[in-house]
Formats: structure tokens, C-alpha cells, sequence
């Protein structure tokens, strides 16, 4: 596995401990909706990226990006928003613990309204309460430049008309969290992203935790 | 017809709110 990589003398933020200590996935599956089993599989799946770059047990943007796109190359305003949420700490890395927090939320038994919230803050980009327009705007011109398409001006604005008419109920010019969560419930397929079935049974997504395991059937 | 759609329903297509592919091997 990544952790067992020769020392790397650049490398300050490497973890003395190569794996996750027992009283440590337990409590991560005290906190979350995985077993300590599960906790495991995902740990396999954390080494796998936070040392596709740098191999610090960390997982870097740019980390985040080569998994997601394939390239740590580039700007994305959605990566950069969900980069932030995972990162509590804010201090501009992703820790194990993070990372499961932040997956839990994604597991196909968390509840719709964790799910509403976690995308009401991914879309309230400057973190005011509400969802504005030059938000909206901002997020419609990333996804257009994300998937290389062109929309007029014109377009552009009829799209973001359409959207406050369906979603500003009190007609305020800005979307707050009951206005998302009256749009979202009746508009379901908003929170596709929001739910990864793998997850359900991520132990037999990545089977090599079983060689990596510290407990037998939790 | 891109002005039917609501604008939350094209940014949810956005490849880095798909975390999916992070289990992909």
C-alpha cells in the first residue's frame, strides 16, 4: 500500500503510524453510518488517494481533482466547493476523518434533509445563508466552460429567470434554505450526486481491506 | 432546449459533484 512508500525527505506531513488504529475506526463508526469494517474498506480507499500526489495521509485538491477529472490540472468551481466542505478544519487538506464525515452524508441511509443541506452550502458559494443569483450565474458560466458548451447572454439570463421563478417562492431576488428544500423534495433528481450506492457496500468495493484489517466481523 | 431547463438541474451534471468516480479503480 501507499503508507509502506520509502520515506519521502520532503514529505513533513507524513503520519508516523502506517495504519489506522483500532479505537480510531471505531469511534469514526460511532460517528458515521459505517461499520468498522466499512471504516476500513474506506481507509483503502483514502491511501489510494491522498498519496496519488503527494504521500503526506492527506488528500490535497489536486488530489481530488486527478481522481474526479483525471487531471489535477485546471480550475472548477464545484471541486473547489466540494474540496471545502470535506475540509472542516479548513486548513486546506482533507484528513481520514474528514473524509468519512463528509462521505457519510453520501451514504444511501443518510437522511434527504443532510443531503439538502450539504448542497445548499456546495451552491451558497459566499456563504451568506442564501442561494443568490450571481451565484446561480456564476455556477451556470462553470458547468457551461466544464462541458466545453456555449450559451448567449440572452440564454444565460432566461435560464436564471426560469430557475428564481421556480425556486424564489417570496420573489426576494435570493433562495433560502426552505425555498431549496420546497424545490428540491419536489424535484428529487437534484440529489442524484448526493447518494453513491457504493457506499452501501463499500467492503466489497475494495476487498483488500480484509488483508489490512485490525478487527474480525465487527 | 437549454432555456427549459432550471439551472440547478444543468450544474448538477458537473463532473466534480460526481464522487462516484472516486471508486472507480
Amino acid at each position: 500500500g501507499c503508507f509502506e512508500c520509502l520515506p519521502n525527505p520532503i514529505n513533513l506531513r507524513r503520519p508516523k503510524k502506517l495504519r489506522c488504529a483500532y479505537k480510531e475506526l471505531v469511534r469514526l463508526s460511532q460517528e458515521s453510518r459505517f461499520s468498522v469494517n466499512e471504516v476500513e474498506a474506506l481507509y483503502e480507499l483514502f491511501k489510494k488517494l491522498s498519496c496519488s500526489i503527494v504521500d503526506d495521509g492527506f488528500i490535497h485538491k489536486e488530489e481530488l481533482q486527478l481522481a474526479l477529472f483525471q487531471t489535477s490540472q485546471g480550475e472548477n468551481l464545484f471541486l473547489d466547493r466540494v474540496f471545502d466542505l470535506f475540509d472542516e478544519k479548513r486548513n486546506g487538506v482533507i484528513a481520514f476523518e474528514e473524509f468519512i464525515h463528509a462521505l457519510n452524508v453520501f451514504h444511501p441511509c443518510a437522511p434527504m434533509e443532510e443531503k439538502i443541506d450539504f448542497v445548499f452550502k456546495l451552491y451558497d458559494l459566499r456563504q451568506t445563508g442564501f442561494i443568490e443569483r450571481e451565484e446561480v450565474k456564476q455556477m451556470v458560466i462553470a458547468i457551461l466552460m466544464e462541458s466545453e458548451m456555449k450559451l448567449s447572454d440572452d440564454l444565460l439570463e432566461q435560464i436564471l429567470d426560469k430557475t428564481f421563478a421556480d425556486v424564489d417562492a417570496d420573489r426576494d431576488g435570493r433562495i433560502n434554505k426552505e425555498e431549496w428544500k420546497d424545490f428540491v423534495i419536489q424535484h428529487p433528481s437534484l440529489l442524484r450526486n448526493m447518494t453513491l450506492p457504493y457506499l452501501k457496500d463499500i467492503s466489497t468495493v475494495f476487498p483488500s481491506f480484509v488483508f489490512n484489517t485490525v478487527v474480525e466481523n465487527a | 432546449q437549454p432555456v427549459a431547463m432550471n439551472a440547478f438541474e444543468l450544474i448538477s451534471m458537473s463532473k466534480g459533484l460526481n464522487l462516484g468516480n472516486l471508486f472507480d479503480e
